[in-house]
């Protein structure tokens, strides 16, 4: 899986995924 | 909302009860940032919207490592400017059921 996940020493977890193409800004 | 390059977006469906919410969050103009930007990709996280403050939760993203310090005022911005958004949202959903 491409997810990772960072836990901040405060609690918060971060899930880090990848963005969602479709929704990429057009350059 | 201003184009900060940082978008934030809801992660789930608002059933405009819950108080803690998850978001998404992920660069779309690198440009924007002062610092150097390391591409994590979207990161996921939940917020509480009656008791935290975006700029804190920006800050423990630059203690995470996903920003440098330097950008901490434009992800805070960009986090305040969705949950503003949501609140708004729920409050006219509220007045216009009554």
């Amino acid at each position: 899986s491409a997810t990772a996940q960072v836990v901040h020493s405060a609690g918060r977890r971060f899930i880090v995924s990848p963005v969602p193409e479709a929704r990429l800004k057009e350059q | 909302a201003e184009d900060t390059g940082v978008r934030v977006e809801l992660n789930e469906e608002d059933d405009g009860k819950k108080s803690s919410i998850a978001l998404k969050l992920w660069v779309e103009d690198t440009k924007k940032l002062k610092g150097k930007y390391k591409d994590t990709g979207a990161i996921e996280f939940s917020f509480d919207l009656e008791n935290e403050v975006a700029e804190v939760v920006a800050q423990e993203m630059v203690e995470s490592g996903f920003f440098l310090d330097c950008d901490v005022k434009i992800v805070g911005k960009s986090i305040r400017d969705r949950v503003a958004l949501i609140k708004w949202r729920r409050e006219r959903t509220v007045s216009s059921g009554n």
